[in-house]
């Protein structure tokens, strides 16, 4: 099955 | 200070109406190169960036930095107060808490003036890798929405392959499944049935179809939208716009 990532998974805070 | 002039409302009523219902509180940061906006919604599944260069302004001064803390939605609901064909100005003092809109009709024997109360809104900022995207389409937006929307009768989920045969479209649900494959082509009468595809390795991603709807709501300020892909990172999605563009970053869903 899939999970449903947000951008924090591939993206940094700035 | 912010001192910037629309010759139409239109152009502005129509992005805010476009991303309102996936945003809140946002800064819009302004500068001498024109407006921008750069937020999460309230899921982080999509990050919203919008630019609004200078020049799409009919008069435009912004000597420094203003930072303009709102909720989209009351902007929204005070820009329902123009006309589409309004003359629109946006004004903003340095350090200022309000944000005063003006809309004059062309014959200028009418003007509505509001003001926006402004907030501090401390918002996290996402650092947005440059990204070698495998794959980009280029095709209409309006057909876009229209293959997403058929598919979102199918199930919650989308899943977007792109190789060189093009660009494939499917869906499965309790209903069924389906899919819609699009092959590369050019279309000489109208440019922007055209499907170019750039391609340096196959991609397949899969979306949820609840936020791509959301996304797809900026059909109206684009005939053609360049979707960007590649394995396991968010899509790009991108709007252009006269001078700038809605761009979303959109997290897909990852095999667990």
């Amino acid at each position: 099955t899939t999970q449903q990532a947000t951008l924090m998974n591939f993206f940094s805070k700035k | 200070m912010l001192e910037a002039k629309l010759d139409a409302a239109s152009q502005l009523k129509k992005i805010v109406e476009a991303i309102r219902d996936m945003l809140g509180e946002c800064n819009i940061e302004c500068n001498e190169t024109g407006l921008a906006l750069q937020s999460l919604d309230k899921s982080h599944i999509v990050l919203v960036s919008l630019l609004l260069g200078s020049d799409g302004f009919s008069e435009y001064r912004c000597d420094r930095g203003v930072t303009l803390g709102l909720n989209i939605n009351s902007l929204a609901t005070v820009l329902r107060c123009a006309n589409n064909d309004d003359i629109l100005t946006l004004r903003s003092e340095d350090r200022a808490n309000e944000l005063i809109l003006t809309f004059e009709d062309s014959k200028a024997d009418r003007i509505s003036e509001f003001n926006l109360r402004l907030m501090d809104i401390d918002q996290e900022y996402l650092a947005i890798p440059e990204t070698e995207y495998a794959a980009t389409v280029v095709m209409s937006a309006a057909v876009l929405q229209r293959t997403l929307r058929d598919l979102s009768a199918l199930s919650e989920a989308v899943t977007i392959e792109i190789d060189k045969e093009g660009i494939r479209f499917s869906a499965e649900g309790d209903l069924g499944k389906g899919s819609t494959h699009f092959k590369p082509c050019v279309d000489m009468e109208n440019a922007e049935n055209s499907i170019n595809i750039t391609l340096s390795e196959p991609v397949s991603l899969s979306f949820n179809l609840q936020y791509f709807s959301n996304i797809t709501k900026a059909s109206s300020l684009s005939s053609t939208v360049t979707l960007q892909m590649t394995a396991g990172m968010p899509a790009q999605i991108e709007y252009k716009l006269p001078s700038g563009h809605v761009r979303y970053y959109f997290a897909p869903k990852i095999e667990d």
